[in-house]
């Protein structure tokens, strides 16, 4: 009753300092990352964890605008990947031409494990993604370009598990669902290409070759890419490990092992690491699912039923179409999640009530509900909470509702899509 | 189509079962 008097059961109250941690704190590593068999340290790609910036931050704290257009580009490139897959189902029914125009935008890419490859075992740093499928390193001797990474380039030539795929091969042929790209041939060897939509890329030879997670667990023949030719985005990373639902991912060629299980935390700032664990491993007990929608069947990503929101304890009115017509998804991958515009509008409108003793501040890039906090040193912010088809109700914490560029700037951490349908 | 974000994923444990098919979320999880 105190509780719900002082409104604390339907807002968090926040330290403002701990939304701009400082670049130099000390790294704090995951227990549950350094104490299961199958788990990696998750670490922020800029932030004092990463084995990218060795031992501290990256000096510029992430451009925050640079950060936002990315992930709009992602979210653009998502959307053409869905909406073609929609058009390739009305295809079978018509035969119009749609420009193809396919792969993922690769985004800020901002969550990276270490996995190692190869025999002798080599320990790369990889960008995980549930929203692409293929997984890729760069490989010597980079026959058209690479790009610049902080560990040594892999060279197949030193590795004696180190296997090409030849074109007949079944994972040859299932390179095109898995990256958009059907596999082509080079001296009887099949060639990927997989290309981001912000005009990165990677293409070279589907090989085979052994991964090794975490020192013990051992996989040989896993499918992946041995990128000759690489170029964008992926700036110091020496990889991406594609963690989506096609057979060529690596949740799916470790099935045997893990049956396509796999949960992560993500590092809630940059000088902490979260976990990426494989298989059902200390997954908590107060998990609540959702059964994956069919509106993303025949993509690789993983679709969501959303039913509800509620602000504050409030329940937003918004007829459930407005989720169910578009549908939803959910991706590691994307910074700020995406709303149809009715749901924004309704989400937006709740919150902003619920903080008018907070000063309004100018919107920022695809963020237009931003407060000035200055001199404060907390703030009080109503919950947010989503509903999930099967009944989950998850209430978000309390960083998963902001976006801070400045204290003079702190910003609702959503937007809207541009139309209802996508 | 919505997409849900890594902002909100923070602190959430999210659990990807592809064989059951289904996600799963455990607010907390993760500290």
């Amino acid at each position: 009753a105190q509780k719900r008097e002082s409104g604390e059961i339907d807002s968090h109250t926040i330290q403002l300092s701990s939304l701009f941690p400082s670049s130099s704190s000390p790294c704090v590593l995951s227990s549950r990352a350094s104490n299961t068999k199958s788990s990696l340290h998750v670490t922020h790609r800029h932030g004092t964890c990463s084995p990218l910036t060795s031992g501290k931050a990256t000096t510029s704290p992430p451009d925050h605008a640079e950060i936002l257009r990315l992930d709009q580009a992602r979210v653009n490139s998502i959307h053409s990947k869905l909406s073609k897959k929609l058009t390739d189902r009305v295809r079978q029914s018509k035969s119009t031409a749609l420009p193809a125009k396919d792969g993922s935008t690769f985004g800020t890419g901002n969550y990276v494990v270490s996995v190692g490859i190869g025999t002798p075992k080599r320990d790369l740093s990889l960008i995980f993604d549930t929203g692409s499928d293929l997984t890729w390193i760069q490989c010597e001797p980079c026959v058209q370009t690479c790009y610049s990474q902080k560990e040594p380039i892999f060279n197949p030539s030193s590795s004696s598990s180190y296997y090409n795929v030849s074109c007949s091969s079944a994972a040859c042929s299932s390179l095109s669902s898995a990256t958009g790209n059907a596999g082509s041939c080079s001296a009887s060897t099949c060639v990927y290409g997989i290309q981001y939509g912000d005009q990165s890329f990677s293409v070279g030879f589907l090989a085979k070759e052994k991964f090794t997670l975490a020192s013990t667990n051992v996989f040989d023949g896993v499918y992946f890419g041995c990128g000759e030719n690489n170029q964008g985005l992926f700036t110091g990373v020496a990889g991406l490990l594609g963690l989506g639902r096609d057979k060529l991912s690596f949740p799916s060629q470790t099935a045997t092992t893990y049956n396509k299980i796999f949960s992560y935390c993500l590092p809630s700032s940059a000088s902490y690491t979260g976990y990426l664990t494989f298989g059902t491993a200390g997954i908590s007990r107060s998990v609540k699912f959702t059964p994956i929608s069919t509106i993303t069947d025949g993509t690789s990503f993983y679709g969501l039923d959303i039913v509800g929101i509620t602000v504050g304890g409030e329940k937003l009115a918004i007829p459930s179409t407005v989720f169910s017509t578009p549908g939803a998804l959910i991706d590691s991958g994307t910074v700020i999640t995406r709303l149809p515009p009715k749901a924004y509008a309704a989400l937006k409108s709740a919150f902003k009530a619920k903080m008018s003793q907070y000063p309004s501040a100018e919107g920022v890039s695809i963020l237009d509900t931003c407060f000035d906090l200055s001199g404060l040193k907390t703030v009080t912010v109503p919950k947010v909470a989503f509903s999930f088809s099967g009944g989950a109700v998850v209430e978000l914490g309390s960083t998963g509702v902001l976006y801070a560029f400045k204290m003079s700037q702190v910003c609702l951490a959503f937007a809207g899509n541009s139309d209802d349908n996508n | 189509a919505a997409i849900f974000g890594n902002v909100q994923q923070q602190t959430l444990e999210v659990v990807y079962d592809g064989a059951g098919g289904r996600v799963g979320f455990a607010p907390n999880g993760c500290s």
